[in-house]
């Protein structure tokens, strides 16, 4: 049970899509048409996020353990709000 | 808990299914989606009903890929589901792409999903809370759901608490298997749940055999007019069986002693019974148990504190390294009563009145509340 059918998520930049996409992120930095800059300390941040509401160590690392959280099946409906309104509108 | 920030304003909602999941029977997905809103309404003052045509609050569809709503579905596994909070509609669409299922191991859990997305819909956003329903994560099957406290604080703090007599059904009732929701009593069953052997049929009904006597088992504990005389309705079948399984030709096999007996549903094949020597090489007589793992069709046989496993299509079926001990099987008990594989793929021992549940996917006993070895006359014959 929850082993997931496919492994989407291997490495940073799947992960920062998986962190924007749950709002652990602001879309607004990782849209890659907004050509900024992410910091490492942002993504060690959000990781950490993630993290602790896994209920994994809080290590800021994209570690195995993470990873593996990552990639279980789950809703998906976003984990935080943290990024402006949630702008999902019905139909 | 957390509360997304929107509640319904009523408390009668009103929901329908606009559209099916491809591998369903309409009817099946109903009751579960019922199941599902009753999570809720069992801790509330809510109260959910169906309807056909016209507005409804929380519409409900299986839908693959991009849906309309700009948050497309990503195939099997990954996202299984969304729903929308009351702000935003409360409609739930799930993946139809996944394998959806119901009572059973395999494949995601519709119920336990359904009552997650249901949990957004009414106004809930995802707990941290590792075993709570709101959690974001699918845990696999639970056949003894059980709604965290967390999720009744969380939906409470929303929509008060049920002000009437509350009705005991937080827990779901393992239907298919395990823990009955007590219904016809199993009369000698219940002043001693020990039994001879127990089978699921190749029509899917499971029947428990003791003595002299049988019994059909249905979701509520044992069938209506039950028991019944083995010698009267199972021709030439012994009483005091050893074990019984069906196999995947849909015959069923009962043992006893040095010999065994086939049955095509209740009428016993022509030359039987058979000598276990004969037709189960490798295999000891007086048995305690037998099953059929639907994972690989091989025969697993226990007796006292061994087990064997025999494959048909392989010469000889039982390999040299046979037997090995049953304290492979963590958790198990020596000196079974009998096993069977259930409908919902998983493996129920039993002895003494008890029953374990083995997780075949984490190879051990089932760890659950309550514990197992659980009562069987409670769980499974409606004592």
């Amino acid at each position: 049970s929850g082993v997931p059918v496919k492994y989407q998520i291997s490495g940073t930049t799947s992960a920062l899509v998986y962190l924007t996409k749950f709002g652990y992120m602001d879309p607004a930095v990782t849209n890659p048409q907004s050509g900024a800059l992410i910091s490492g300390d942002n993504v060690r941040k959000s990781i950490m996020e993630f993290q602790a509401f896994a209920g994994l160590n809080q290590t800021g690392d994209l570690d195995k353990l993470t990873l593996e959280m990552m990639n279980m099946p789950r809703c998906g409906v976003k984990d935080k709000v943290g990024f402006g309104a949630d702008a999902r509108k019905k139909r | 808990y957390a509360l997304q920030g929107s509640r319904w304003r009523v408390k009668e909602l009103t929901y329908r299914i606009t559209k099916y999941p491809k591998g369903l029977h309409k009817n099946d997905v109903d009751r579960e989606i019922e199941a599902a809103f009753k999570v809720w309404a069992d801790v509330t003052d809510l109260s959910f009903s169906t309807v056909n045509s016209g507005k409804v609050h929380i519409e409900i569809r299986f839908e693959k890929g991009e849906h309309g709503d700009g948050d497309p579905f990503d195939g099997p596994g990954g996202t299984l589901a969304h729903a929308y909070f009351p702000i935003y509609g409360g409609d739930a669409h799930f993946d139809d792409t996944e394998a959806w299922t119901i009572n059973n191991i395999r494949g995601t859990n519709l119920f336990q999903v359904a009552a997650h997305e249901f949990g957004h819909s009414l106004g809930l956003s995802h707990s941290d809370v590792q075993s709570a329903l709101m959690a974001p994560f699918y845990r696999g099957y639970e056949p003894n759901f059980i709604i965290d406290n967390d999720d009744i604080q969380g939906i409470q703090a929303l929509y008060g608490q049920k002000p009437a007599r509350p009705t005991p059904a937080t827990q779901r009732p393992e239907t298919g298997g395990g823990p009955r929701g007590g219904g016809a009593s199993g009369g000698s069953l219940c002043r001693d749940a020990s039994i001879d052997a127990i089978v699921t049929m190749s029509d899917k009904e499971t029947y428990v055999f003791k003595g002299t006597e049988y019994w059909k088992l249905t979701d509520d504990g044992v069938a209506q007019g039950y028991p019944k005389s083995i010698s009267a309705d199972w021709q030439g079948l012994p009483s005091n069986l050893d074990a019984a399984f069906t196999w995947t030709n849909g015959k069923t096999y009962f043992f006893k002693g040095g010999e065994y007996w086939r049955y095509t549903d209740l009428v016993r094949d022509t030359g039987y019974p058979k000598s276990i020597e004969k037709g189960f090489a490798g295999i000891p007589n007086n048995i305690d148990a037998a099953f059929v793992w639907s994972g690989n069709g091989k025969i697993y046989f226990f007796k006292g504190t061994h087990y064997w496993r025999f494959d048909p299509t392989q010469r000889p079926p039982v390999k040299e390294s046979y037997p090995k001990d049953i304290s492979n099987w963590e958790g198990l008990p020596n000196n079974l009563d009998d096993a069977l594989q259930y409908s919902n793929g998983y493996t129920y021992f039993f002895k003494d009145g008890e029953y374990w549940r083995f997780n075949d996917r984490a190879f051990r006993t089932d760890t659950a509340s309550p514990e197992f070895p659980r009562p069987a006359g409670y769980w499974w014959f409606g004592c």
